[in-house]
């Protein structure tokens, strides 16, 4: 999975 | 999700979890910095925003609601539970914490990947995280005398961190557009908050001994 963003994390 | 990632979550999902079952079950947070706890509430709260708005998995949806829970109950054992709150070391927590907040908010106006009113929230999120430790972190050095699930507590959000940081290393060798300079400079000052209370930790651990901060 390439999605490249610090958003999924916690 | 990599091995690290998930690592560092179930460290930083079993401190919250240490420290909900010191208070709950031997209904003492002693030793326990409230000014810390009541960052970490508001680091929740700022960061998870988008709560609603951004799904991207059940897993993060439940571990936000977790984290967001166990935050805001940590705060309202320690200044309202009848039994908790009396063994808060008030006097030994005296760290002008909100003073925290403006340097991460101004920060967080002026460096941030877009400006916009979630992402400067999120940004500043991820500054106040960085130095929400310092509170309990003082508060140790002045009592000195940790209990084990203080101890716990403490070394298991430092774990959380350091788990982190091989996570993004993972994902910036395997993932594309992984460059993330907010978040990585920000979590490494965080984990190097932790690296002097690490050092006494396995020194006791090492020598079998009680832990104990130098004066």
């Amino acid at each position: 999975e390439r999605t490249g963003s610090s958003k999924d994390e916690l | 999700m990599n091995i690290f990632r998930l690592a560092g979550d179930m460290t930083h999902l079993a401190s919250v979890l240490v420290l909900l079952l010191k208070i709950h079950t031997i209904k003492s947070c002693a030793g326990i910095s409230l000014k810390t706890q009541e960052l970490f509430a508001i680091v929740f709260l700022t960061r998870y925003l988008d709560l609603f708005t951004n799904f991207i998995s059940i897993y993060n949806t439940i571990m936000k609601l977790i984290f967001l829970g166990s935050s805001f109950s940590i705060v309202w054992y320690i200044r309202r539970h009848r039994v908790v709150r009396r063994s808060y070391d008030k006097d030994q927590d005296t760290f002008r914490h909100f003073f925290l907040m403006w340097p991460c908010l101004i920060l967080a106006i002026f460096i941030n990947e877009k400006f916009t009113l979630k992402e400067v929230m999120w940004t500043f999120s991820i500054y106040l995280e960085a130095i929400a430790i310092l509170p309990q972190l003082v508060m140790l050095q002045r009592t000195r005398n940790i209990d084990n699930l203080t101890g716990q507590y403490i070394f298991l959000l430092g774990a959380y961190r350091a788990f982190y940081i091989l996570n993004w290393i993972y994902r910036y060798f395997t993932e594309e557009h992984y460059v993330h300079w907010i978040t990585w400079v920000a979590g490494v000052i965080q984990t190097l908050l932790y690296g002097d209370f690490f050092y006494y930790y396995f020194q006791s651990w090492k020598n079998n001994v009680k832990l104990e901060l130098p004066a």
